[in-house]
């Protein structure tokens, strides 16, 4: 029903008759479960014959691990339609009514594959009693049998040429399943319809490239992924924005990415760390005039690093062109990064740039067990 | 944790529990620093809203308020945006605390690793958390020491799941100590040379542990989402 679930309480009582008010309460619900994408029916209804009240609680099943682990010892070939009928039974869309497997159907299943479990030492699951189910009745269809539409492997594996099934996982693992080895054949990413990575020959699903997470080693995947102007710069999601607006301390990519890792320390040969800003991606120095230790702290921070243990100030001998200087009202710029603080442009009257050492925090530490008289 | 042993208090100071009403603990969870704790993504599963949420430090019997504990409720939950609920990959969140926790020497950060570290197979490291033991749910924090086991291996135990780069996997073959229902969220930390810990992991699924049929606990493999935590941080501390 609309306002509250119809499982139990439901089930063929009157309360969600349509008579008393109460909008639709088809118990039917559409198959999700991958493993049975493939039947020959796509509604089912819960709780199903194993218990199970939702399909979520199904997929996490050990019924849905052990059966398809079955099918490639071809104990039965019908094994994993039975399996489905028991997880996500058929529900008949026009009377809410489950439909059983036939008793057949079980019986045959259990008899060829119980004495392959017990070759590992499993047991058949216990509510699968066969006599649950009614026997096959030809003239009205009360239960389900396999015929020819059936497929004889679930979504879940691979369809050996020779007949027979293995886990899909198992395709193009370096290792032959198939009888006639055909899982091991036609493996190139191309053939399975995937994307390859030029470095590792790795196959990667159409839908994660370009999405803003390298997978392949050297990351080409997200390359050239957009067509960005000469004066713009690409973010992470491969949008395009101008070069100008890259780390100015306002957000422009919509995944922020034109304003990460614009701040950094660069070592010089007589190992002070040089704070760096990557202003239209271009590296600028920071003038020391007007500098404050709350910014020290401020860039420490954004570093990802501890407190700022020595703030100094170091003459710049060459010509730089490219200074970044405080702003002049930054106190009053609030919920800010440091290089938001910094306009580029203007000359630095001290020459004098900034170097920076941050301290890092300290981690993983336990207190040392404590020493008690007994 | 099945086959671990109970923990003293204050071992494991990055340990802490996410809570939410009317269940109480549901998932364990790791201070990395002052406003900020690293859990799994399936913990939300249904209750991504930060307000039902609080996390509890400093604590090692839950059913004992200690004066080390400390409380905070939760400003911000960030899930990966490639979490896949269906085969249960890039299971990591990462949470803001509404204010910082204050360092004692029962609630510490845990250290994370580079970029891309890897752990050698039969390295040991700790698993903690108040999962089921396999007979019941402990009160009391507990550990276990679990025996890093390669990719290659680890996939064996699991025909029907995809082991990832974005996953490690730990325990004994035999698959007695293991971590459990409950402990999802908590840390899988090694000790580095220097005496310092470092969360490589951080407990996400395995076979169902009170089975017979065992196999190792597969973790989130931390070092895999160092770049995207530190983004986070980044993005929630300075951009937002």
């Amino acid at each position: 029903c609309l306002y509250s679930s119809c499982l139990d309480s439901c089930g063929d009582s009157s309360l969600c008759d349509p008579d008393n008010g109460l909008s639709n309460c088809s118990q039917c619900e559409p198959i999700t479960l991958e493993l049975c994408m493939n039947l020959p029916y796509n509604h089912t209804k819960y709780p199903n014959y194993l218990g199970h009240r939702t399909q979520k609680e199904a997929s996490i099943s050990w019924e849905s691990s052990l059966f398809p682990a079955l099918v490639p010892t071809n104990c039965y070939k019908y094994l994993m339609f039975f399996a489905c009928t028991i997880l996500v039974p058929k529900c008949d869309v026009t009377t809410s009514q489950r439909i059983p497997p036939c008793r057949a159907l079980c019986e045959h299943s259990k008899e060829r594959c119980e004495s392959v479990l017990g070759i590992v030492g499993l047991q058949w699951p216990e509510d699968t009693d066969c006599s649950q189910f009614p026997e096959e009745n030809l003239d009205n269809k009360t239960c389900l049998m396999p015929d020819e539409e059936v497929e004889e492997c679930s979504p879940s594996h691979f369809k050996c040429h020779s007949g027979g099934c293995v886990l899909a996982f198992r395709r193009c693992d370096g290792q032959a399943d198939c009888d006639d080895d055909s899982d091991e054949e036609n493996c190139g990413c191309k053939e399975r319809d995937l994307w390859e990575c030029p470095s590792n020959k790795q196959c990667l699903k159409h839908t994660v490239i370009c999405d803003g997470f390298p997978d392949c080693p050297d990351n080409m995947d997200e390359k050239n992924c957009s067509f960005c102007q000469d004066d713009e710069l690409e973010c992470a999601n491969h949008e395009c924005v101008s070069r100008d607006l890259w780390c100015d301390g306002e957000v422009d990519c919509s995944d922020s990415s034109d304003e990460w890792d614009c701040v950094t320390l660069s070592k010089t040969v007589d190992s002070s760390s040089l704070l760096s800003v990557h202003r239209s991606a271009t590296e600028h120095y920071v003038c020391a005039d007007g500098w404050q230790e709350t910014l020290s702290q401020l860039a420490c921070w954004q570093m990802g690093l501890g407190e700022p243990s020595v703030t100094e100030s170091i003459p710049e001998e060459e010509e730089i062109q490219q200074w970044l200087r405080l702003r002049s009202n930054w106190e009053n710029v609030s919920g800010t990064t440091v290089h938001k603080l910094l306009v580029p442009g203007q000359s630095c009257p001290s020459r004098n740039k900034i170097s920076l050492l941050c301290t890092k925090e300290d981690c993983g530490r336990r207190p040392a067990a404590r020493m008690n008289k007994r | 944790i099945l086959g671990g042993r109970t923990s003293r208090p204050g071992r494991w100071p990055w340990q802490c529990s996410l809570q939410s009403e009317p269940s109480g603990h549901i998932c364990g969870c790791v201070l990395i620093a002052k406003k900020w704790v690293l859990t799994v993504a399936h913990c939300f599963e249904g209750r991504e809203n930060a307000a039902v949420w609080k996390v509890v430090f400093g604590v090692n019997n839950l059913d004992h308020p200690s004066v080390y504990m400390q409380t905070r409720l939760v400003k911000t939950i960030v899930l990966h945006p490639r979490y896949s609920r269906a085969v249960v990959d890039y299971d990591i969140s990462i949470v803001e605390l509404s204010e910082d926790i204050s360092e004692t020497s029962y609630v510490q950060p845990i250290c994370l690793p580079r970029p891309g570290q890897s752990l050698e197979p039969d390295t040991y490291c700790y698993i903690t958390g108040w999962g089921h033991m396999g007979n019941k749910m402990p009160f009391k924090l507990q550990e276990g020491e679990v025996r890093i086991i390669s990719l290659e291996q680890c996939q064996s135990y699991f025909d029907m799941k995809t082991i990832t780069t974005r996953m490690i996997c730990a325990g004994y073959e035999s698959g007695t100590v293991d971590s459990c229902m409950g402990d999802s969220g908590g840390p899988l930390v090694c000790e580095q040379p220097g005496g310092q810990w470092t969360l490589f992991g951080l407990t996400s699924w395995g076979s169902i542990c009170f089975s017979k049929v065992l196999g190792p606990g597969v973790y989130s493999n931390v070092s895999y989402f160092i770049g995207w935590i530190e983004k986070q941080i980044y993005i929630q501390s300075f951009l937002l």
